[in-house]
């Protein structure tokens, strides 16, 4: 996956921390002390399609001018710039109870992006 | 998801001001958060914990065992620390009391294991003997009903541990435990630490979440 920079208008990952100080969640939740989000942003060309990032090997590139030759005519596309991996984020904070509770959910931080 | 299928909204690019932007993400984060906490609202502190029991407690939380990895068929897993509110004691006895919210509004809140926590102060070359009794809420009777006791030996002071049975786990699915803790013997007042900073009793537990009424599609 690529992230973001400058003026890239192609599928990238932007990256988005949210400083749980700056919502006044940090009274409640103990660590960590923010959430790096991110998310995906981005162009997704037909050629690209299907691919997990860009086409960064001779065996992708020719992949990718297949697809594109075989998806001339098609309209619309229906590509989309996506997550491809993602981790949990853990938690521990205090429920409405005052008991500590400490968890891992599930794809909450986006760690790549590509185009579906 | 795409729109009628043919446009995606990630590849728009931006159509909002930044400012607005970081509001809507914002917004999204928090929200993100607390559906996947199954809550409904940030919750509020109504009994803070001293920092000190709040080290000591940390220090008993572990992570998921090791070379497990999260599936998306399993429930998600928590590890849950409740605090002591005591209640009823005297020399005899000691009452304690825990809370337990129930993590979903669908699906149970399955507790795999629980144990209790809580600090003795003996004298030197001392043995204590204490029974242990744990009693449940009845929905049908306002009183508490016992549910299984055990007798427990000590000769340190220091922390100790027990590991609670089917019958507490029971009553933590439940939302409300109770243990009384009855000492035998000659033992010293306040041997059993109840309000120190860092020596407050706890029940720390694994729980999961929609885990135990599962259906695999197969």
């Amino acid at each position: 996956g690529i992230d973001c920079q400058g003026g890239s208008r192609m599928c990238c990952r932007q990256e988005f921390f949210v400083d749980f100080r700056e919502i006044g969640w940090q009274d409640w939740i103990i660590q960590p002390e923010g959430y790096a989000m991110n998310f995906c942003t981005g162009q997704c060309p037909l050629h690209v399609a299907g691919m997990p990032g860009i086409a960064a090997s001779f065996h992708t590139a020719v992949l990718s001018l297949l697809k594109a030759n075989t998806a001339t005519g098609t309209a619309g596309g229906g590509s989309c710039c996506v997550p491809t991996a993602r981790r949990p984020l853990s938690l521990l904070y205090y429920d409405r109870d005052s008991n500590i509770v400490k968890t891992d959910i599930p794809d909450m931080v986006v760690e790549a992006c590509g185009c579906s | 998801s795409l729109r009628g299928g043919s446009q995606c909204p990630a590849c728009e690019g931006p159509t909002m001001d930044l400012g607005s932007q970081r509001e809507l993400l914002l917004d999204l984060a928090k929200r993100n958060i607390l559906d996947n906490l199954h809550l409904t609202q940030r919750p509020t502190l109504n009994r803070p914990v001293a920092r000190a029991a709040l080290r000591t407690a940390l220090q008993h939380l572990h992570g998921p065992p090791q070379g497990t990895l999260l599936e998306d068929d399993r429930g998600q897993e928590y590890e849950i620390i409740s605090f002591a509110e005591t209640g009823l004691s005297n020399i005899n006895q000691t009452r304690l009391s825990f809370h337990f919210s129930d993590r979903t509004s669908s699906g149970g809140m399955e507790i795999q294991q629980a144990s209790l926590m809580f600090f003795i102060q003996l004298p030197p070359n001392t043995t204590w003997t204490m029974n242990m009794r744990v009693l449940v809420l009845n929905p049908r009777d306002p009183n508490l009903t016992l549910a299984t006791q055990q007798l427990l030996e000590m000769d340190t002071t220091g922390w100790h541990q027990l590991l609670l049975g089917p019958e507490a786990q029971a009553a933590c699915s439940q939302g409300h435990l109770t243990l009384e803790l009855v000492p035998e013997g000659q033992v010293a007042p306040n041997s059993i630490i109840l309000d120190g900073a860092a020596h407050r009793p706890f029940v720390s537990a694994r729980v999961r979440v929609g885990g135990k009424h599962r259906v695999r599609r197969r």
